[in-house]
């Protein structure tokens, strides 16, 4: 009598049915299980480095699983960014002078 | 300088918040934008101009595949102004022909300019005269959620451009909103509020803060100021200032 169970209250989420949330509310599927299984590892990277921002962050953002959450750095980058100018925007001479209309 | 700009709250100053879908076309959309803003605030009446006419007619012909503000800017003038995006609505890949020349103009542009990389100029010229793009870093987009980013250049390489969004406001937080105030209640902790810029992306309204997102105003986040760039609408010689809500 004197073992008892304690009720452990609602258990955290396994990674595995936070991506299964994060399949349906952005509506993914892949491709075969291997694929399935490289995206779960990217997510779990994505969300461990989440939780990082989260903690450096000094403003008041907050970071965590977004539309994005399946695709590396480089994915993200290759499809959302701004390509040809990543990485090698070209170097502009700033014209010194004024900024008013009248300026040629 | 004001203490807080919102343009989104002057009506019909900023169009809806667009989704670029699988087109590297983000700097299509914040050109867009841009014009849209002031023509709507030089000449008091709301436009939406194509995206697709920016890339179907742009000089290099492949905008899906990114680009820069000045070329969607070179395209307007080339063209002597932009269609309706109503008569040539996006279409999230490029299309074999320029169709320009089907198409009335909606909205043209005087010439466009680089601004200062002071935060307080663009603050000034964002309330006087209106919207601006600005290029960014956006590796911390990624898994943003909402909040004001405050980056340092070691999470956030303000050398390294990639991403170019509408800065519509700045603004800056109450007190309360400090995460670290909140979250840390033993220790002593600061009571500042933090300013921040107000930026439109293209990413969907389901994005971020309803499209939006937030950056710390006053660090260079995130290479804010590297290329503050906007055209000019309007006749040069009519100064007219305008006074941002």
């Amino acid at each position: 009598d004197s073992f008892r169970v304690q009720d452990p209250g609602p258990r955290p989420l396994e990674l595995r049915e936070v991506f299964t949330l994060f399949q349906i509310q952005y509506n993914r599927s892949y491709s075969n299980p291997a694929e399935h299984a490289r995206r779960l590892d990217i997510f779990a990277r994505n969300l461990a480095q989440a939780q990082r921002l989260q903690e450096e962050d000094l403003g008041t953002a907050n970071f965590g699983v977004t539309p994005f959450s399946d695709l590396t750095e480089e994915e993200f980058g290759q499809l959302y960014g701004n390509q040809r100018a990543d990485g090698k925007a070209p170097s502009v001479d700033r014209e010194t002078g004024s900024d008013e209309w009248e300026g040629s | 300088v004001p203490s807080t700009c919102d343009w989104r709250k002057a009506p019909g100053v900023i169009s809806s918040v667009k989704y670029q879908e699988n087109c590297l076309c983000c700097w299509a959309m914040a050109a867009a934008g841009n014009i849209e803003a002031q023509w709507a605030i030089k000449h008091k009446e709301s436009v939406e101009v194509s995206v697709q006419e920016l890339l179907d007619c742009g000089r290099c012909g492949d905008g899906c595949r990114g680009g820069y503000v000045w070329d969607a800017y070179i395209t307007v003038l080339n063209n002597s102004g932009l269609a309706s995006e109503k008569n040539y609505p996006f279409q999230g890949v490029v299309g074999k022909k320029c169709q320009a020349k089907k198409y009335k103009k909606v909205a043209w542009i005087q010439d466009f300019i680089m601004l200062s990389d002071n935060e307080q100029k663009i603050a000034w010229y964002l309330a006087t005269e209106g919207p601006i793009t600005v290029t960014i870093n956006m590796k911390l987009l990624q898994q943003y959620k909402n909040g004001v980013i405050r980056a340092t250049p070691t999470t956030c390489d303000p050398q390294h451009v990639n991403h170019v969004v509408l800065l519509v406001g700045f603004g800056k937080t109450k007190s309360v909103e400090r995460r670290r105030a909140k979250a840390v209640s033993s220790q002593s902790h600061s009571r500042q509020s933090t300013q921040y810029w107000i930026l439109k992306n293209s990413w969907g309204a389901n994005w971020g803060e309803e499209g939006y997102f937030r950056l710390h105003r006053g660090s260079n986040a995130c290479g804010i100021t590297k290329y503050p760039i906007t055209a000019r609408v309007g006749k040069p010689d009519k100064k007219q200032r305008v006074s941002c809500p």
